[in-house]
This record gives structure tokens, sequence and C-alpha cells, in this order.
């Protein structure tokens, strides 16, 4: 049994994770780390997800390369980039998106350790981690070989969607993988048109993070409605889920 | 450069790709097969997202186990599910869904490259092919093994969507895999509420199918909007679908 690494500096690795993609995984985590970091939190915000990586683009950052410094230890050191508070590193910071590189198998497994040891965080109080969604190598060696301390899962509310995500939520158990479960979020709850706030559609059915927050004995953290505006920036959107997400920083 | 094969009794065999999961891939997968089979063409369904196959639920068939028989060969064949007259087989058909099996590298593609050539199909005019979301080694080994008439992509309407749907659509390029490209279908392009038919939200951004759709030099073939009943069985979505799915059927 491996002994679990610490990131220098990082108090708190709180991983963000989905059964299936296209669930707003990784919305929710940008707008969890921007939340932290207006609250007064160090925050880093690691997208992990190296087969697709979606945060450059929603932080505006897309086609910025990262800036690399020589350690005393004469390792290469990734210098991460900084916005809305949130101190950020992707593998789409290494490879312009136009030349995007296929990363397989233990390629992928071994960029992301250096994204979690290569980086200069400094202090840090929460590092929010966007894992690639599903179950897979990649997820299952991060979790063996850092020290996690909670699982956040994301879902809509179909139930469909909670098939994936339960099979998401198995990698954590305590039979498994052992790590805490935190909670559910539901994304795309229902939509409310602007002109009709009285209303709400429920596109995407109804009930599926509860489901899955009863059948993993976890909290139902936040339901999140669909936002226009959330597709366009990761701050606008994270000004319009503060209400939603109260819930989630409490559960700090 | 290895001759690729085709399939005992399958006249075309038709891609269905994505850039990233979540953008409704297998629904247009399992509303074209339905509707193929509704205009009186012999229709196969091919569940080949081995690592997420959704087409059982889709169709109601969760937990059915495929019935096996042998070969005059000696080997074993697996025999299609039939409903609303279209054949469907998926590796979720092999595996009781809560034994959920993850399938990994070399074993998933040998596993999708049985469920192509071991299943009794019969005489077949279209066979729908569910692709894995994104570009992987299941998607390009099965391109290489079979001979595929042609592919179409499905993406949202965001920026951010076309940006992961232009990956997918790379691997087909003439310069690469070198599959024709039939066209684009854009999904949840717009919502508009039953109480409200005047009024079209554009929850996920406008454009995005268009523009892949140009860059490619292919044809947007549909936009399909946002549909509560969608959601609930494939059967209900295919005749909601209808309407846009015409042009889909236009060109075949
Ligand atoms: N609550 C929401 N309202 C509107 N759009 C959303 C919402 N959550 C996510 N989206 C959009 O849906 C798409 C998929 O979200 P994303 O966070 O990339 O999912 P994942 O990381 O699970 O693949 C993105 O374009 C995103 O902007
Ligand atoms: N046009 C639509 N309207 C409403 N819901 C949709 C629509 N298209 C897909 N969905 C729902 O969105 C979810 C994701 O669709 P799915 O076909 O599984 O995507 P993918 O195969 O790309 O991962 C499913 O729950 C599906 O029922």
């Amino acid at each position: 049994m491996l002994t679990k690494s610490r990131i220098k500096g990082v108090k708190h690795i709180i991983v963000v994770a989905s059964g299936k993609g296209g669930v707003g995984k990784s919305t929710v985590s940008a707008n969890l780390a921007i939340m932290l970091a207006k609250k007064g939190y160090k925050t880093a915000l690691l997208d992990a997800d190296v087969y697709g990586p979606s945060i450059p683009k929603m932080f505006d950052l897309e086609d910025q390369l990262v800036e690399v410094s020589m350690g005393e230890d004469g390792k290469e050191y990734m210098v991460p980039m900084e916005k809305y508070g949130v101190k950020i590193n992707s593998i789409g910071f290494l490879v312009p998106s136009d030349k995007a590189v296929i990363w397989r198998g233990p390629l992928a497994g071994g960029a992301l350790a250096q994204l979690f040891t290569q980086t200069v965080w400094g202090d840090i109080d929460y590092m929010i981690v966007d894992f690639p969604p599903g179950t897979g190598d990649v997820q299952i060696s991060a979790i063996q070989q850092f020290r996690i301390s909670g699982a956040i899962i994301v879902t809509t509310p179909q139930v469909l969607a909670v098939n994936d995500a339960r099979k998401g939520a198995e990698m954590f158990a305590p039979n498994n993988m052992n790590v805490p479960l935190f909670g559910v979020v539901e994304n795309m709850s229902w939509f409310t048109p602007k002109q009709h706030p009285e209303e709400k559609y429920f596109l995407f059915g109804q009930g599926g993070g509860l489901t899955l927050a009863r059948e993993f004995n976890t909290t139902l953290l936040a339901q999140i409605p669909l936002v226009q505006e959330v597709g366009e920036t990761a701050e606008k959107g994270a000004n319009l889920m503060d209400q939603n997400n109260a819930i989630i920083n409490d559960a700090f």
C-alpha cells in the first residue's frame, strides 16, 4: 500500500468528478474555485481533464502557454496562471489548442502527476481538481498517488444520468478507493425564462441528484438551474451560481 | 495498409460521433435508427460506446442479456435484440448493469470487434454505429478495421463545444482516417416552452453546428431543439425529432 503524497503547500485537495461527460463538471469546478477565492481562501484549480481540458477556454486563457522556471532541484517547474483570484494549471497550457495532442494511457497519467507536483502553487487552502469524466486509469492513479480530502459528484437530473454518475461515485466508495464523498451537485436542474420567473421547465427530468445522494449516504449540496449566461464566461457564471452554491460553501 | 472488412449482410455503416460526451450523440443515433426503420429500411444499431453503453436503457432493454447461438464455424454468435423495427446490440447486453465492467484498452477494442462481426445481423440496409465520445483507440481501430460509408458529427451550439467537436471531425478527415463526413447535427439548439410557442431560448448559445459544418465543408443536417420528453424514451423522442430529421433522411 503506497503512501499517498501531499502537494507542497496545499491544505485540501477536492476532486470534482462525474460519471459521464457534458453534465457540467468543469463548469462546477471553475465556479466553485472562483467562489472560494471570493470568500478569501487561497484557491487553486487543477484541470486534470488531460483528454479534453476545458478550463483554459472557460477562463478566457486559451492559447496562453505556461511559464516554466528551473527549480533548485534542477527540475522544471510550471508557474500557474492567475485569474479571478484562482491559481490555475491545465495540460491545455502546455500544448497550443490547434496542436492538441491526444494523450493516451501512461503518458496522460504521467503528465497529470507533473501538473500536481511540478507546479509552483504556493500556499493553498483549497485545490479544486477537475477530473476527466467517468472512471479510468488517469483518475484511479491520481487517487492512488495523492491524498484527497474529498470528492464532489456532478450529475444532471435524469435517471439515465444517475446510472452513469453511480459508477463515478462507486470509485470513491469505502470498499473501493476510499475517498470521502462531500456530496452531489445536480446541474441543469430546471430552466426559468427571465420573462416568466414563476415558470420552471424540467428539461432533463427531476430527482437524479437526490437519488444519488441518498444512495451514497451523502448530501445534495446544490441544484443549479440551466442559465443562458453560464456557457459564456466562468466569472459571469460564478455570479449566477452564487445563490445555489451557498450550500457548497457551507459544506466547507 | 490493411483491407477493411465488410460486415456480412450489411450494406452501409454510418458512424455517429462527437467531440465530447453529453451532446446527445446516443440520442441522435437511437432516433436516426428508429426513423430509418419507420421508413422501411432494414436497420441495425450497434452501441459501440463500450465504456458507457446507454442504448439498452434508452430502448428500455436494460438488464436484458444477449442470446448466444453456436455458429457452423464453432464460434459463438450473438442474436441482436429487436425493438421499434431496429436490430440492436451493445456491450450493455453482455454484462448486467450492476456488474458494470470497466473495459480498458485492448479488451475494449476486441469486444467491439466482436459486436460487429459476431452478431447475426441478417440483411441490413443501414447500420448506425453509436461511437464512444471523442477520439480514442477504440474509435480509431474500428475505423481501420471496417468499411464505413460515412460519419455524422453531433455537437451542441456553443463555441466551447465546437472546439471539442472539431477534434472529433478531424479524425475522419481525408488526410487522417479518410471517412466521408455526411454532415453535422446540432442538438439542444434552443428551447421553446409549450405554453409560449413563439419564444426561443438559446440556452447553449448559437451557431456551433453551422460553424463546424462550414469548417469541414459539409452540411448542417439538422438542428434539434431541447425537448423535455426526449430524455424519457427513445420512441417518444423519435416522434418528436421527426420534423427536424427530415433533412437527415433526405441526406440518404
Ligand atoms: N447550469 C448551466 N446552464 C447552462 N449551461 C451550462 C450549465 N452548466 C454547464 N453548461 C454548459 O454545458 C456545457 C458542458 O459543461 P461542462 O462543464 O463542459 O461539462 P463537463 O465538464 O461535465 O463535460 C458547457 O458548454 C457549459 O457552458
Ligand atoms: N434534444 C434534447 N432535448 C432534451 N434532452 C436531450 C436532448 N438530446 C439529448 N438529451 C438528453 O441529454 C442527455 C445526454 O444525451 P446522450 O444522447 O446520452 O449524449 P451523449 O451520447 O453525447 O453522451 C440524455 O439524458 C438525453 O436524454
